[in-house]
């Protein structure tokens, strides 16, 4: 340029095409570092209940919000974290049978979701818990372990991740913390083997977590068990140049 | 998409914006009388309905994310965190405006907000975004 007067400045006017408007929502996709363009999801006769996972993240986004506008107090983990994903629980396997102790529920997951260079501040496995008769009004241990190793010929290798003390005639959300097993899975995707929970009654006995009142992906969909990460961006998302 | 606000809410939102303004030394009493070109914050709301990112956007439905328009006019008042280069761009301008444009009018100063929605699996996420909402325009 250089020759002549310049134009007075105004905003562009022209109207984008079709393909340009696709490629410029793509790119400011891809600098919010979010899934590429909207995808109808499907909804199954199944989906009109709500989900447990759905529900918590809209409490935990309603959190955020009155938390930016009032400058109050956010959950713990909130404030020291970027992203927050819930996971729902893809595969569940029982232990349960009379003849065989100990009995455990376990849990898997799908983390390949994780965006890359995420690092985990903490991690939670929220599992349901409705009142139990049976024992009557006995004090229950819940434990969490994460299956580091299977064998075929014994027990599989398990390291400890949490322990929580309640009363069988309680009904609550059940939160353990996860927060090492996941740190673990984000290193190495595959070697993710799931989360082991097991019940004991205070004499020490091994019990059913179903009979302890404790609900598994055959509950109803707003107490199905599921998965909470919360992670830190450890740096800004890649913008491709168009 | 750029809502008409209802005249009084507009009326205080500039009376807002200009002591916001007055504060960052936007405004400078030689170029008061020039109001239109001043650099301010203007109303922007982003709708993410109106984008059809609602099959996929749990919240929010939009958000204000505001837009800084105007010129910035030198001298600049001694509160302005100016660059170095941008006075010197501002200085060339003076010496040729019809090859340098003046300095423009940015944000200077923004907020993130935080988003909620499904990812590929269905898995819902919570991501803050970073400077997404103008809190203040001026010229770097």
């Amino acid at each position: 340029g250089g020759h002549g007067p310049r134009p007075p400045y105004v905003f562009p006017q022209r109207r984008l095409g079709v393909q340009e408007r696709r490629d410029l929502q793509r790119e400011i996709l891809a600098v919010l570092g979010l899934p590429e363009l909207p995808r109808r999801r499907p909804s199954p006769a199944t989906s009109r209940q709500p989900a447990s996972a759905p529900l918590f993240m809209l409490d935990l986004y309603h959190a955020v919000a009155n938390g930016d506008d009032d400058g109050g107090p956010l959950q713990p983990h909130l404030g020291r974290s970027d992203l927050v994903m819930s996971f729902v629980n893809m595969v569940e396997r029982d232990c349960t049978l009379d003849y065989q102790e100990p009995h455990w529920k376990e849990f898997h997951f799908d983390l390949t979701q994780i965006p890359a260079g995420e690092i985990v501040t903490a991690a939670e496995f929220r599992i349901y818990k409705e009142p139990s008769t049976h024992p009557l009004n006995t004090t229950l241990h819940v434990s969490m372990f994460e299956v580091v190793q299977e064998h075929s010929n014994r027990e599989s290798d398990l390291f400890f991740l949490d322990l929580q003390t309640l009363r069988s005639g309680d009904e609550k959300w059940l939160v353990l913390d996860i927060t090492a097993a996941s740190d673990r899975w984000l290193l190495n995707h595959k070697k993710d083997l799931g989360l082991r929970l097991y019940v004991e009654t205070e004499d020490g006995h091994s019990m059913d977590p179903g009979l302890a009142g404790l609900l598994g992906q055959q509950a109803p969909r707003s107490k199905q068990p599921f998965m909470v990460g919360f992670f830190r961006a450890s740096r800004n998302p890649v913008r491709t140049p168009r | 998409v750029v809502r008409p606000l209802r005249k009084k809410r507009q009326l205080n939102k500039t009376i807002q914006m200009q002591h916001l303004n007055q504060h960052l030394g936007i405004f400078d009493d030689g170029h008061g009388s020039r109001g239109r070109d001043v650099c301010r914050r203007h109303e922007l709301y982003v709708s993410f309905r109106d984008l059809g990112w609602l099959d996929w956007v749990i919240a929010p439905q939009g958000y204000s994310a505001y837009y800084c328009e105007g010129e910035c006019n030198y001298p600049l008042g001694h509160r302005m965190n100016s660059t170095n280069h941008a006075t010197m761009q501002a200085l060339i301008h003076l010496m040729k405006p019809e090859v340098v444009p003046k300095v423009c009018c940015v944000p200077t100063e923004l907020s993130a907000i935080s988003v909620l929605y499904y990812d590929r699996s269905n898995n819902v996420i919570l991501r803050k975004e970073h400077n997404m909402v103008v809190q203040a325009c001026g010229c770097h």
